[in-house]
């Protein structure tokens, strides 16, 4: 599963 | 960005200015859970921490401020400015059941054993459980007046249009978190039965009153 972790939600 | 997440973030940000309006003009913060509006104000510290560490947008970066700055002006006017008009009585919610295992389980599940990581993490597990002070209190009141039943719709609304842009993102871009979306899930699901009474009731005009 394709997991990236980024956090660019609020 | 994608219109899911969009309107989740306009309607999440819909909430916080209807509720700190509604406190603001009304001058009370009658049927109004205090401990819910702590807990969010501590979701949005120890989420948003990264405005200190990394510049996304210019939209991330004003909306996080937005967001932090109505949270603790609501927690202002319902602990100090309004005190006299806060319900105490009603709004007895142990948030040391909810704050106590989302602290633990944020150091047993997360992507990062890394304090911003740990923090996010506590912020998304926290973010699940804060309105259930909120819901407790509607409970045991019997009643929640209706700009506050808008404001909880349109709070649970924004965790369940976030659910659809995680589809949408782990569709178009192979992105997804695990975490949030669990957390998003048991958040979203927590509303459904208040949802119910929503649309049956205040959507039809009548005052949202539960069977005491």
């Amino acid at each position: 599963w394709d997991h990236i972790n980024r956090k660019d939600e609020l | 960005m994608n219109i899911f997440r969009l309107t989740g973030d306009l309607s999440h940000l819909a909430a916080i200015i209807i509720l700190l309006l509604k406190i603001w003009k009304s001058r009370s913060c009658a049927g109004i859970s205090g401990k819910s509006q702590i807990l969010f104000a501590m979701v949005f510290t120890t989420r948003y921490l990264d405005l200190l560490t990394a510049y996304i947008s210019l939209y991330n970066t004003s909306m996080k401020i937005i967001y932090i700055g109505c949270s603790y002006a609501t927690v202002y006017l319902i602990y100090a400015k309004f005190k006299a008009t806060y319900d105490g009585n009603h709004d007895t919610f142990r948030v040391e059941f909810l704050v106590v295992p989302v602290g633990g389980l944020s150091f047993l599940v997360n992507h990062d054993f890394s304090p911003l990581e740990i923090l996010w993490t506590f912020s998304i597990y926290l973010e699940a459980v804060a309105i259930l002070p909120q819901l407790f209190m509607i409970s045991k009141t019997g009643e929640a007046e209706t700009i506050t039943t808008h404001y909880l719709f349109f709070l649970g609304l924004y965790r369940a249009l976030y659910l659809i842009n995680w589809v949408w993102r782990f569709y178009f871009e192979g992105f997804f978190d695990m975490i949030a979306i669990v957390a998003g899930v048991v958040q979203t699901i927590l509303y459904c039965d208040f949802f119910y009474l929503y649309v049956t009731k205040v959507l039809k005009g009548k005052k949202l009153s539960l069977p005491a």
